[in-house]
């Protein structure tokens, strides 16, 4: 629908969903997302960041979306 | 957690260029 794997859409989602300032952890994503190995989240981080649907926060490891404001 | 001042405008710094990244790419798409 978007351009987006279903992967990346679950990625996406809980980005979106996520109201903290730091944004989501890569930890919390995976274990938000219990079926989902953890290079699938990395490479699905790394695919929406470059398409600038998410960005980096306080590291390279919390990330929030560009849609969320 | 309360964000410092720098990492408030590390994150903002960010959010600018992932929206400048996102609108270079719908550009090219079109």
């Amino acid at each position: 629908v978007n351009g987006l794997t279903p992967h990346q859409s679950q990625v996406l989602n809980l980005i979106k969903s996520c109201r903290a300032a730091e944004g989501m952890s890569i930890q919390e994503l995976k274990n938000r997302l219990k079926g989902m190995n953890i290079m699938t989240i990395k490479q699905a981080v790394e695919f929406l960041s470059n398409e600038g649907h998410i960005y980096s926060t306080v590291d390279e490891d919390h990330y929030r979306s560009t849609d969320a404001d | 957690s309360a964000l410092t001042e720098e990492q408030k405008r590390k994150i903002e710094e960010n959010r600018l260029k992932a929206l400048a990244r996102r609108a270079e790419r719908i550009a090219t798409q079109q």
